[in-house]
């Protein structure tokens, strides 16, 4: 049974992209075959693995269309076990053009759903935004990875993406799961220490007891086309993404 | 004549909403009549001068919907000579109300045209995407900051930035002008100082000369409600964004 993840948070900056592109490496390191799909115009997942997101004839914006098949235009990246859904700029048009249009909100879920199970994990890389395509993604996932950085206006926005998760469960996935991740955490930060007291206190069981803290190798990875388990493996930051990897092994298990 | 300035880039955790707050502050401090407008449906820059989102009765949305003046949802906040147009959630289902209705991105400049000369500047701060509310304030601004990250991701999203503004100057705003800014930036990081080398190269006098450093104290700002020029006034940030807003009345005075 393939485990369909995605990666969301409007707000900007929390390490969704290094989150997918880390937890999918892990997750292939330990044996697993993985797809990460980018649903972010930006395209800094396909960039992370060494693509030209300007280059890619094919994207997810035709899966979405209906098309082309997800298999059709999957990539195999440098990262043995690990495929690609590319994406690029036109995916800014898409949000638009599928809105209103019957069904929209579920057509990434039945392209995932006429893939044979290739794959053990799906993780999808999300957009800052509420558009139809993090809907999309949120229809079509077992798993809700929420990340979340220690400072205000992150801590802040994690009531509409709660509220925006009731709708989801209500509306188009009823079997939709959450679970807040800390990111780039600085010890040394009297404001992160005390939001992630908050987060703990406020969201207890829903939050992953790894936290990824900040870490300068991270910010190196994606400009060698690799996760950090790869490009740096023996640093703090790619063993808390291995703990991470077992841990949401462990949850998706525990259904 | 007063100056329009939007601050935007589509990519997330940038510190445009840190940058429309600060930059506020500090021209508030010399003297100047200030409006911030918050275009973000997250609503940061709302929450940041104390307001609470889901308590404003009217919003921007209703100016962008030609139902409110800018001056009749605009608030006096806690800082002299700062006032706010404040936003709220339902701005999401705006993005989408707005697209296609004839001549849909000059709502802003528009209500912005109709106002009596109050404020020496506007600043504009957008949510990280290229929806029709980005468009708005592209299309409303004289001047465009791009708060800019010196991070591999970062740089590769000024590609698209940049295609943006050249499609606006074309289609709705002729007289737009586009300046950079490198914010929270990190002298001990080697990724942040070769960026910054590339930034300086192949943006050269496009980019203002104040770098804003990562400093704890901005972290905590918005949760006093105040900007940093008025929170820490003594702090390295609260200087530097004191020096950017005089380099912003120089560049708007050199026109
Ligand atoms: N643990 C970490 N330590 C240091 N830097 C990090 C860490 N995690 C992410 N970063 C850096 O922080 C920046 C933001 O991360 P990233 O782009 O992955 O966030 P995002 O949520 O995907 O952003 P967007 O909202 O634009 O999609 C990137 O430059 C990334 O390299
Ligand atoms: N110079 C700085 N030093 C330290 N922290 C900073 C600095 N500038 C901004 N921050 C913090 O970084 C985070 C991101 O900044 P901010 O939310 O302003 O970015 P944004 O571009 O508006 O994000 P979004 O894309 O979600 O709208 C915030 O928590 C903010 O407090
Ligand atoms: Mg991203
Ligand atoms: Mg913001």
């Amino acid at each position: 049974m393939t485990a369909v993840i995605a990666i969301a948070n409007h707000k900007g900056g929390v390490a969704k992209t290094t989150t997918c592109l880390s937890l999918g490496g892990a997750l292939t390191e330990q044996g697993f075959q993985v797809l990460v799909v980018d649903l972010d115009p930006q395209a800094h997942l396909t960039l992370s693995l060494g693509f030209r997101p300007e280059e890619m004839r094919h994207t997810v914006a035709e899966v979405l269309l209906e098309q082309q098949s997800i298999v059709a235009v999957s990539r195999e990246t440098q990262v043995a076990g690990l495929d690609l859904v590319p994406a690029s700029g036109e995916l800014v048009i898409l949000d638009k053009a599928l809105y209103g249009r019957p069904g929209y909100e579920f057509r990434l879920r039945e392209a995932l759903a006429r893939m044979s199970p290739l794959y053990d994990f799906i993780l999808m890389d999300c957009p800052p935004s509420f558009g139809t395509i993090t809907l999309n993604a949120l229809t079509a996932a077992h798993l809700l990875v929420i990340p979340v950085q220690c400072e205000y206006y992150a801590w802040h926005s994690l009531r509409s993406m709660l509220e925006l998760v009731t709708l989801i469960r209500e509306k188009t996935n009823p079997i939709l799961r959450y679970r807040l991740l800390v990111t780039m955490f600085d010890v040394r930060s009297r404001v992160h220490r005390l939001v992630l007291e908050q987060v703990h206190r406020v969201f207890s069981s829903a939050v992953f007891r790894t936290i990824i803290q900040v870490d300068a190798r991270i910010r190196e990875s994606p400009a060698h086309g690799l996760p950090v388990v790869y490009y740096a493996p023996k640093t703090r930051a790619a063993m808390q993404y291995r703990a991470l990897a077992e841990e949401v092994v462990a949850t998706l298990s525990s259904a």
